[in-house]
């Protein structure tokens, strides 16, 4: 399927179960075919992909297949940015964050698994500006929802997928370790004790993981390297 | 450089190996 069949199947306004297959074959193409026809359907294709996303996001109240097509949707994003034209085309839409933060759905364990890792990539990647854009853009998410920004974050680490409580921690490591100065750092990661982490820590020790060990331990080693240099 | 692909899946092994953070503390 060429990428202007996708765009024209995506323009036409297709939902539920004829949009999910689509976004399922796009995922594929996207994943299997040459950077040239990413940029291809990238050109046109990201901000179609954007404009479902926000509509599924901001249903008053999504079904099943809603919230399904919205995870499909952050795989075909995933898809799309693993490669420097598709991550520069992201960085620099500021919807994306924006919608990427408002897909931190705790009671969506997989979608929010997959967007917390982009997320936390996202900030890693991108200069110090990034970092404020994520930041915003989470602090906007909290606000629409009423609630303190992190606390969908360590909401995360309370759940019973071991998958989504690494994801949290990696995002929690990414946004305390980008600042590079050293008030911001304290701050952030203060915010987060304060929002829950705090006691949920100890919990977390306990569980036996390899892939949640490696990040508790980036956690405690920079919180210490940070407090001597305080 | 453009061309490349698997920019997300190494940043996403790097960051669960921990290797982003030690890179960007650097």
């Amino acid at each position: 399927i060429s990428p202007q069949e996708f765009l024209s199947e995506l323009k036409s306004g297709v939902m539920d179960e004829r949009l999910f297959a689509c976004l399922d074959s796009l995922r594929v193409s996207l994943t299997s075919n040459p950077v040239s026809w990413v940029q291809s359907f990238g050109h046109e294709g990201l901000g179609l992909l954007l404009d479902i996303l926000e509509r599924l996001l901001f249903k008053k109240q999504p079904e099943k297949l809603d919230k399904k097509n919205q995870h499909k949707i952050v795989q075909c994003l995933k898809a799309f940015m693993n490669n420097k034209y598709g991550l520069d085309r992201i960085l620099g839409e500021e919807k994306s964050l924006a919608l990427l933060a408002r897909a931190i759905d705790p009671s969506q364990s997989g979608m929010m698994t997959d967007v917390v890792k982009l997320l936390s990539a996202i900030c890693i990647v991108g200069e110090e500006n990034t970092l404020e854009k994520v930041l915003e853009a989470i602090t906007t998410a909290g606000e629409w929802r009423a609630i303190e920004r992190f606390s969908p974050i360590v909401q995360g680490l309370r759940d019973r997928s071991i998958q989504l409580q690494v994801a949290c921690m990696q995002l929690i490591n990414a946004l305390v370790t980008s600042p590079d100065e050293l008030d911001f750092r304290l701050h952030i990661r203060n915010e987060f004790m304060r929002c829950g982490l705090k006691e949920i820590l100890p919990q977390l020790m306990t569980i036996r993981n390899e892939a949640l060990d490696i990040q508790l331990k980036v956690f405690e080693e920079h919180k210490e390297e940070d407090m001597m240099e305080f | 450089e453009n061309d490349e692909t698997g920019v997300m899946d190494s940043l996403l092994e790097a960051l669960q190996s921990g290797a982003a953070f030690r890179e960007r503390r650097k």
